[in-house]
């Protein structure tokens, strides 16, 4: 059990580096283990340094910074342990235009090995999409499905 | 293995049968606040199993049944069909296509079944165990949580650890 | 200090609807006393019915449908007592386009009222505004305010 | 009344000498993420007496403190000038202009004043206490906390309407 678990938690913070790298062009970040003396039980923190900064904690970073370490910790997730499909809500709410493109690239290349359904207000991410499918609230308090065609305005 | 399609009838905001077809790749969902995007994610985590109201944003189990609207009564049920390609058999289960459902009656518990076969819940759960998916997994990001995934404390932090293992 | 909470209480509560039926083209909103017989401790409650909609409660909302209500509750507040000033980050985040564009309406209007600093990524918001700065990290790390010209892309 | 300026040295992301000039009407900081604009509105808020290390995103009171890049050291001091025009005489105080500072020093406490003359916290408090300005009141919004106003608990708005009031 221990064992499964310091591969695990190696892998996964390996990934989490190469991920932050490529989302944030640079830095380092790893997991780290809080009481290692306690695998059983022990937290697992993160320690991330986006490039040319020295910041005391991870709470003075930003909202979109945070985002993006999210983000960065779900494809490493998916690098680790892929899974057949994720369905993610907004997560590109707090981006700007330049995160989103590095998000939408990184998601495309991913592409081959899940199938991704992003729920988004954002008209960059939609166009990184080969599907769109909109919901409407014609009648009121009842939603419907349409199909979107790319070039149509939000 | 990937999602083909999903059937709602009466959950929140689709009190009609409603049938969204997934496409491999990368697909958005785009549309007006309050128009049920979010209702879509709220279906496919339900008919995974979620048990707990909070996430679904509810404070009864009854909340994800379709309540109302200006011209239409509520319904008194919620029906989720969840319809999987399975060719490359990634579920423990001798079927090219996959059909999970989930049905709740208003103040009754839920039914589910696997290919039209009424099942327990523990059934759905074990199907899915070893693929990462599951209210539980990250294949699914509730709206507004994805910076939850740093500022969670270091005890939570370390189930996605023990998912990965 | 009773009487002065009650007539505090039906003016927010009264701004409230307005604000929300300006916000959510109808509908109708108010607050609650939670306990009215003990006026010094009771909590306050919020009921809202967006048009056409039968929800049992607000937490069935939607995101953007949250921030909606949470801009009508804040413009309540300045209806009722006003502020010389309001700064507000990312308000605007979670609001489609046409949310967007009720939201800057109604600020325009206060406007004259009180003097609002608006953090954001939204170029609708952007448009909104009389004067734009703009804040870069040009040497990592640290900061600097340049002004910016309306036309330029985000 | 409104804003003319704000003036910080060693605040946050700020470690050199940085004026932001306000205008009437509706102003927009926009710019792209970590680039420093929630780092101004936590000086609005840090100079009007904020407390709370949690209000300012820190653990300590000094991690307001400029804490290095990779070409600069980090500094001893932080400081941020509020420039106010008080031609309407909204404050109560004798002057068509007011200045509030607030200066910390690593490892020292906080030091206000008002128009250059040294002062306590609590004649910050003072002057600003009609206004509806104030660490407390709605006229500061942080980051992702507008949804914040209806999902607190039923006491927690309850201070509003005592605000309002
Ligand atoms: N049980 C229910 N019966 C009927 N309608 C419901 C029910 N539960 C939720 N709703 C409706 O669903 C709406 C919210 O939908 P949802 O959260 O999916 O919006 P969204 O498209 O994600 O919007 P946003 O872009 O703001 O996040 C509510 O306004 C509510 O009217
Ligand atoms: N004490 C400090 N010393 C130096 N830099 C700091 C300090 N505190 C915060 N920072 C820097 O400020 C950055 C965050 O800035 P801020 O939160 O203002 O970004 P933002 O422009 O609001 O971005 P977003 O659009 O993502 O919300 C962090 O990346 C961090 O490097
Ligand atoms: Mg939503
Ligand atoms: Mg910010």
């Amino acid at each position: 059990m221990s064992s499964r678990f310091r591969k695990a938690f190696a892998q996964l913070s390996e990934e989490f580096n190469n991920s932050f790298r490529r989302l944030f062009g640079g830095g380092e970040a790893s997991l780290v283990l809080c009481e290692p003396e306690r695998i059983l039980e022990t937290g697992v923190e993160i320690l991330v340094h986006p490039p040319g900064k020295k910041i005391a904690n991870y709470n003075l970073l930003s909202g979109g910074e945070k985002s993006m370490i999210g983000i960065a910790l779900l494809f490493a997730m998916l690098a680790v342990r892929p899974t057949p499909f994720c369905m993610m809500d907004e997560v590109d709410a707090a981006l700007d235009e330049a995160n989103i493109q590095r998000f939408t690239a990184y998601l495309q290349e991913q592409a081959g090995k899940s199938q991704f359904v992003m729920i988004t207000h954002r008209q960059s991410t939609m166009e990184a999409a080969s599907a769109l499918w909109g919901v409407t609230m014609e009648e009121e308090g009842v939603s419907k499905i349409v199909s979107v065609k790319l070039n149509q305005n939000d | 293995m990937y999602l083909k399609r999903m059937e709602l009838l009466g959950f929140k905001s689709f009190p009609t049968k409603t049938k969204i077809m997934f496409e491999p790749g990368i697909s958005c969902i785009v549309g007006p606040n309050g128009s049920g995007k979010s209702n879509v994610a709220d279906a496919l985590r339900w008919v995974l199993g979620e048990q707990s109201t909070k996430m679904l944003r509810g404070g009864k189990l009854e909340d994800v049944i379709f309540s109302g609207s200006k011209n239409r009564r509520p319904l008194g049920m919620a029906e989720v069909r969840l319809i999987l390609d399975n060719s490359d058999h990634t579920l423990p289960i001798d079927f090219a296509e996959v059909e999970v459902t989930r049905r709740n009656f208003r103040g009754g518990v839920s039914e589910y079944a696997i290919n039209n076969r009424s099942c327990r819940l523990k059934d759905i759960l074990d199907l899915f165990v070893d693929t990462g998916i599951g209210a539980d997994g990250l294949s699914l990001i509730n709206q507004g949580r994805i910076n939850e995934l740093i500022t969670v404390r270091p005890e939570e932090r370390r189930a996605l650890v023990e998912e990965a293992a």
